[in-house]
């Protein structure tokens, strides 16, 4: 899976995701990356998400959403959010990780894999991970 | 707050220092900075946020390093079938494709879906067939082969087993 969230000069914000699965997968398998909710969202004023993981675990926690919903509904960081939402994709045995830019400009990257592919950059630069302790 | 910022991911999973080599470590570093300026480009000369998420993906998807478009998994019927969803927080429009076989740049499919129909989501032939009708790049499924996948789907049907490195996201 590959993604990308942003926010532009007039602070709107915008989410996209691609493609995933696993090899083998059996034909017609549907993951989250299609999914609105599950492994993409954005709605202006609150956040920005795209999903990269086990894919069924991120449809049953509906991650994405539920990501805005918290900071929207809870009043919680991106950060506390993306942390609430992955650890019921825990609970239930999945793993990955999500990126999400907030309405005022503010970043996460959140994962509970051993890594992710990730960059960011803005006026200031531009920097990119990929291993956990990165 | 920042003028304005964009954030990639290239798909998570094990990746590990112990798995990669220093050459592989660079041309993922690599191809995550040219993803970047890709989006960088549009919102540093006023774009919107969501010309930058799709502009950021496109690389991508054309990038066989990534588990997306060119050099996707492979299905174990040995196909490819792509899948893309995009959301403009502006008014929450969204559109969606799912298993489609022959867009090259899935993304721009679902662009098309958000903004050339009154509908969310498409799948399968109709998805492939409404991308073709917008006039998106078309391909045969074979594009989309990479060396690498193949071995991995024949290791994995070989052996009846995945392993954790064989779940990209």
């Amino acid at each position: 899976t590959v993604g990308a969230v942003a926010i532009d000069k007039d602070g709107n914000l915008a989410a996209a995701t691609t493609t995933g699965g696993m090899t083998a997968k059996a034909a017609g398998r549907v993951g989250d990356s299609p999914l609105i909710g599950a492994a993409t969202y954005a709605e202006n004023g609150v956040c920005a998400v795209s999903a990269t993981g086990h894919g069924e675990y991120f449809i049953r926690v509906g991650v994405a959403k539920t990501i805005c919903d918290r900071v929207k509904l809870a009043g919680e960081t991106i950060e506390q959010a993306s942390e609430t939402a992955l650890g019921e994709v825990a609970e239930l045995g999945g793993d990955g990780g999500v990126i999400v830019i907030g309405a005022d400009g503010t970043f996460a990257f959140v994962f509970n894999s051993e890594g992710m592919y990730r960059g960011v950059v803005d006026p200031s630069g531009a920097r990119t991970a990929i291993y956990g302790d990165d | 707050m920042p003028e304005w910022r964009l954030v990639i991911h290239g798909g998570a999973g094990v990746i590990t220092r112990d798995g990669m080599s220093p050459e592989m470590e660079a041309a993922y570093t690599a191809a995550l900075e040219t993803a970047l300026e890709a989006g960088a480009d549009v919102l540093r000369s006023g774009g919107s946020a969501l010309d930058a998420v799709e502009a950021a993906v496109i690389p991508m998807e054309d990038d066989p390093l990534f588990n997306a478009g060119y050099g996707a998994v492979m299905t174990a019927s040995q196909e490819h079938e792509l899948d893309a969803s995009i959301m403009d927080g502006r008014e929450r429009n969204a559109g969606a494709v799912a298993g489609v076989k022959r867009v090259r740049n899935p993304v721009k499919a679902a662009r098309a879906v958000m903004e050339r129909s009154e509908h969310v989501m498409f799948s399968g032939d109709g998805a492939d067939t409404f991308a073709e009708g917008q006039g998106l790049d078309m391909v045969d499924n074979s594009y989309f082969y990479t060396e690498r996948r193949q071995n991995a789907l024949e290791r994995v049907l070989k052996n009846r087993q995945r392993t954790a490195e064989d779940r990209h996201g």
